[in-house]
């Protein structure tokens, strides 16, 4: 019999097996967890997303993704840590049941599961989505530049066999259509966050273009408290700012999206490292990067209790 | 399951935007199948390469002739590979 407490946080997974957990999770903390499916990627592989939630209705929400880009393993990998944190620390853990008591928290941990099963099965260095592009023998699209936000502008590329192939239309892809979906259909949404790797940076809006939010003074302000919380646990730096002023101009991102929707707080985490693995992060960082990012996340998620809008 | 013996990942370090325009242009070089880990964006950031066996020689060279820096982050990706497939392996084992 598997539970939660047999699942090893500390190494990467298959996606069965990550699915496997996320009914253990649903099962072991039932009164919080539910396990809620949001469609079905372009290879018909079911997208969960874990609701933690302590009451009815819809209160006000967090959204938080991972592994939009599949070889970003260590994404995926925290978010599990995240959601067996979040689980099992409420009622423990005052600042996690003070959250819970006023929010609700979606967590899905692979955003393209095509992709990532591709990873363990093919290539492990794929990013993209497992579509077919009409016209092209190349296939994917980079589904971090599908969102219909500045689509198709600098930062993204027209040629399917690109990395960073912006698809034929916004919201091409089933796996960002299913999302903007839920986060319409919710209606609730507080804030917008989401895991990529890598890199150290904590990021908010605009990536297609180099204006400034209109909440940018309140989101630096935030994303430096989160970095500074990311750094007590281990020392680990974050760079904090605009997308476009911290990395280049990136259009069809999500959190553009997000945030042009109205939805104030979104944040995109670019986790460990800095380039000595890169996408390759060993094993043994897993649990230590989830712990520190925990942490950046959950000033961001106070953050937004206190400050409903 | 793909390989990558001998891929190199590269760290280059640009020092103006017309370096920057060279390693653009490499980005459009289909042939080389580059694989940017960072893109480039300003000389303030470094950019990270994947570099296939058969184009490294070519890369190198290409960013010598420009004067343009690069170190050496990873030397061989599947040997960092085969680690990380040993480390789940072990764990599925535990």
């Amino acid at each position: 019999e598997r539970s939660s407490s047999t699942f090893n946080y500390g190494t990467y997974h298959s996606l069965a097996s990550i699915y496997q957990e996320l009914d253990n999770l649903a099962s072991e903390y039932g009164n919080i967890v539910s396990k809620i499916q949001i469609g079905e990627s372009y290879e018909k592989r079911p997208l969960y997303v874990l609701k933690f939630s302590t009451g009815r209705g819809n209160r006000p929400a967090i959204w938080l993704d991972a592994g939009i880009h599949s070889r970003e393993w260590v994404t995926q990998a925290s978010a599990m840590w995240i959601a067996k944190k979040i689980a099992s620390d409420y009622g423990n853990d005052p600042s996690i049941t003070s959250l819970l008591n006023n929010l609700d928290i979606f967590l899905l941990p692979v955003a393209n599961p095509d992709g990532y099963e591709f990873t363990h099965t093919t290539n492990r260095m794929w990013r993209k989505t497992r579509s077919k592009n009409s016209g092209s023998l190349c296939i994917g699209v980079d589904p971090n530049r599908n969102w219909d936000a500045g689509f198709g502008g600098p930062g993204a590329s027209s040629n399917p066999c690109s990395d960073s192939y912006h698809g034929p239309r916004a919201n091409s892809e089933v796996e960002v259509k299913s999302v903007v979906d839920f986060i319409k259909n919710h209606g609730n949404i507080q804030a917008f966050l989401t895991l990529h790797s890598y890199s150290q940076l904590l990021m908010y809006p605009y990536g297609y273009k180099c204006t400034p939010p209109a909440d940018n003074a309140e989101l630096n302000t935030i994303g430096k408290a989160a970095a500074n919380s990311i750094r007590s646990l281990y020392g680990t730096t974050y760079t904090v700012g605009s997308i476009c002023s911290t990395i280049y101009q990136a259009s069809g991102g999500s959190i553009d999206w997000s945030y042009d929707y109205g939805i104030k707080y979104s944040f995109a985490f670019e986790l460990r490292d800095t380039g000595r693995y890169g996408f390759l992060l060993p094993a043994a960082q897993i649990i230590p990067t989830a712990e520190e990012t925990w942490l950046g996340l959950k000033t961001i998620m106070e953050y937004v209790r206190d400050n409903p809008y | 399951l793909e390989t990558f013996v001998g891929h190199q990942v590269l760290r280059i370090k640009t020092r103006n935007e017309e370096q920057l325009k060279k390693l653009r242009f490499l980005e459009t070089l289909d042939h080389l199948e580059l694989d940017f880990w960072l893109n480039p964006s300003t000389p303030a950031l470094p950019v990270d390469v994947r570099i296939p066996a058969h184009s490294l020689q070519a890369v190198k060279i290409f960013l010598e002739s420009h004067g343009i820096e690069y170190s050496i982050l990873i030397e061989d990706l599947q040997v960092i590979l085969d680690r990380e497939k040993q480390d789940i392996v072990a764990s599925q084992q535990m």
